[in-house]
């Protein structure tokens, strides 16, 4: 493991804790999308079915463990203990807009077709789309909590440094896997809007907020 | 020959 991943892997880890942390402390989940919540819980679970069929290393396990956790407790905190303070009538992306295509891609584009492997696909296909009704939530409502901002930036983040990662192991090692590659690029393409008005608000003590 | 699918990114 290089340092570019092992810092993906933090900012993705401190992501969804500030994401868990600000539900459960403000018992609210106020301008959080359910639906991107809903996706993400869908990737992982489909993305590390493995954990199940192939051991790696004891920090794979324990990490694929703590996301698949985190995820859904997120959604129960959501969906059930917090649901009053869900704010759905701003939450009305299209999801199906999002996983037919994910599904329908993974099934023609993969590594190899067998079920296991057109899951992983499908869940990093998924992955790389799967914020796009928090930002469609942000771009209706015109702002978000800096705390929102925060999670958003180490999510974003963390496939960026993935980026790195992958770069260091194409010249390192000369390996290198296409479908998480351009997929990884659109996924961290998705955020650069976001990147910049994080950098040059949110940094400086304003609240995100869009121009009208 | 193609490099084997490395699953041990999360």
């Amino acid at each position: 493991m290089n340092i570019f991943r092992l810092l993906g892997d933090i900012s993705h880890l401190l992501a969804i804790i500030i994401l868990l942390r600000k539900i459960w402390m403000s018992r609210s989940c106020a301008g959080i999308s359910g639906k991107s919540q809903l996706l993400f819980g869908l990737v992982y679970t489909t993305r590390y079915l493995d954990l199940i069929t192939s051991y790696i290393s004891l920090y794979n396990s324990v990490m694929k463990v703590v996301f698949l956790a985190a995820s859904y407790a997120t959604i129960y905190l959501m969906y059930v203990k917090f649901k009053a303070t869900y704010d759905h009538n701003h939450d009305t992306f299209r999801i199906e807009f999002l996983v037919v295509p994910a599904v329908a891609l993974a099934l023609l584009i993969n590594h190899d077709f067998q079920v296991v492997e057109i899951l992983w696909t499908f869940s990093i296909y998924l992955e790389s789309v799967a914020i796009l009704p928090q930002l469609f939530m942000v771009s209706k409502t015109g702002e978000a909590e800096s705390i929102t901002s925060h999670y958003l930036f180490a999510l974003g983040v963390y496939r960026g440094l993935y980026l790195l990662n992958w770069i260091y192991r194409f010249w390192a090692e000369d390996h290198y896997d296409l479908i998480a590659i351009v997929a990884g690029v659109v996924q961290t393409v998705l955020y650069c809007d976001f990147f910049y008005l994080y950098i040059t608000k949110v940094l400086r003590g304003k609240k995100l907020q869009l121009p009208a | 020959q193609p490099e084997p699918i490395d699953k041990d990114e999360l």
